[in-house]
């Protein structure tokens, strides 16, 4: 049997494609964010890291 | 958070940190990470919590599962009572970059396999015990759910491997749990439809018609292995069908629980966590600067296409060998990564306690003297069944998942005599 015919009529078409599963997975947690990915021009984004010395790596600040 | 007076701690005494962590072998990429000292104890382990996804942001778990706090309807916070902070020294990272306040400038640090996550979070560790020198030296634990089953394995890999080879400061790593995971997925998809007709989605026509798709997927994710590229993409189209097949004909079911029906494209409302974390005061007090907050990632889910249908359970009987500890755990009525799936890997993983842990019987897992589960375990490996649970366990068992930390953590996970009994019997 070809994959087409175990597949012809069980209705799959574009649901498996990543790109619908990915969109299926976060409209369900009713999440709608923005931006597909957090990538960012330039790089200070004016984050407790971006402010800091350069030297540093980590950046932790507390808060209430 | 207006029941913090019932809590019996005062705003003061909460150790609660937000943090970035610039990654070593990256070009510009940025890690954001939550650290939440434990309520109890500064001695209790150190866990890190893993959400998967793939691509979607830790804080879901910190404000919907296991944290300090869950967000009320007017986006004020409620004490979670049962946060795992009440026996460890809790973190969450957002992680792969691009999720959740991970950022980067530069498109090249996507990550699309476990090496890649592996490392990143391996630095970070690395990072952070030399920003607290104090916890270095407590139990280590690597926990999480979902597609985190994938990256727990790998991460938990990563961190034997640096310690056996003395780099960087040494972890102590005790164990790592895998919460309704991805890890095995040969096992795993065949099983989707032996779970579905079990528990009354598919009819037995359906069952075997679908069944016809598990030998193609088969072979792909074995032409897959361990480190395939285009054939781990062909395989994910193809054992895909068998999971799409199941919801055609389930209709508006919640693949995550399925007690429960998605209404619309809905299946939970976690729609606060946007609104929360783009305030502008939960903003500036968590240092995120400009950065907005990626709820789940479409880019991140994407690239991990390749990794999805490797095999990462073979690491695993390393890490069990040298007395590092696994507690697979799955809520009965997931259906995405659901019970019978993990327990079939996890009864057919090669390692020296095997025929041992496959005879061991099923124990209960008793909480409050009522069942919350059943448990089976030998040595270092432990399989939990808990019941009236979907996916996120530790949101519709938050006390079971909270005692089931507890115990693991503490070394008395499969002891099963009830709190007062064995009071008496010490007696």
């Amino acid at each position: 049997l070809s994959l087409a015919s175990l597949t012809d009529g069980l209705g799959l078409a574009r649901s498996s494609f990543p790109s619908v599963q990915a969109q299926s997975l976060i409209r369900a947690l009713n999440l709608f964010p923005d931006h597909d990915v957090n990538l960012i021009d330039g790089a200070d984004a004016g984050d407790s890291l971006s402010s800091a010395d350069p030297n540093k790596r980590l950046v932790e600040k507390r808060f209430t | 958070m207006p029941n913090l007076a019932d809590s019996g701690v005062s705003v003061e005494d909460l150790g609660h940190h937000a943090g970035y962590y610039k990654i070593e072998h990256s070009y510009a990429a940025k890690m954001f990470y939550l650290f939440f000292e434990s309520r109890g104890s500064k001695k209790d382990p150190v866990v890190i919590w893993l959400t998967g996804g793939p691509g979607c942001s830790s804080e879901l778990a910190v404000f919907y599962e296991n944290g300090p706090f869950s967000i009320a309807d007017n986006l004020s916070l409620v004490w979670n009572q049962y946060g795992w902070d009440q026996a460890s020294n809790l973190l969450y990272v957002d992680q792969p970059t691009g999720t959740g306040f991970s950022y980067s400038s530069d498109k090249r640090d996507i990550r699309h396999n476990e090496y890649g996550v592996s490392n990143d979070l391996y630095d970070f560790l690395q990072a952070f015990f030399a920003e607290h020198p104090n916890l270095a030296k407590n139990d280590f634990y690597i926990t999480g759910e979902s597609y985190a089953g994938h990256y727990i394995p790998a991460f938990a890999a990563r961190v034997h491997r640096g310690n056996k080879a003395k780099e960087g400061i040494h972890i102590n790593l005790k164990g790592f749990a895998i919460g309704n995971g991805l890890t095995d997925p040969a096992i795993q998809y065949k099983a989707y439809t032996d779970y579905a007709l079990d528990m009354g989605i598919i009819t037995k026509t359906d069952y075997e018609r679908i069944n016809k798709v598990v030998g193609p997927c088969e072979v792909a994710i074995k032409l897959c292995g361990t480190d395939g590229t285009v054939s781990c993409m062909a395989s994910y189209f193809v054992c895909n069908i068998i999971f799409s097949s199941i919801i055609a004909r389930a209709g508006n079911i919640n693949y995550y629980d399925i007690r429960k029906q998605c209404v619309g494209s809905l299946c939970y409302d976690f729609s606060n966590l946007e609104k929360f974390l783009n305030q502008k005061s939960v903003r500036a007090s968590l240092g995120v600067g400009d950065i907005e907050f990626v709820s789940c990632s479409h880019t991140v889910y994407q690239a991990m296409l390749l990794d999805w249908m490797r095999n990462l359970e073979v690491g695993i009987p390393t890490l069990l060998e040298d007395g590092v500890k696994l507690l697979v755990y799955a809520g009965e009525y997931d259906l995405i990564c659901n019970w019978l799936g993990n327990s079939r890997w996890v009864h057919a993983m090669e390692w020296s306690g095997q025929k041992e842990f496959v005879a061991s019987p099923e124990v209960p897992f008793l909480v409050d003297d009522s069942e919350a589960g059943v448990l089976k375990s030998h040595g270092p490996l432990s399989f939990l069944k808990v019941h009236n649970a979907g996916h996120m366990v530790p949101m519709d068992q938050p006390k079971a998942a909270l005692e089931m930390l507890k115990r693991w953590t503490q070394g008395t996970l499969s002891e099963t005599v009830a709190e007062p009994e064995k009071l008496v019997a010490q007696m």
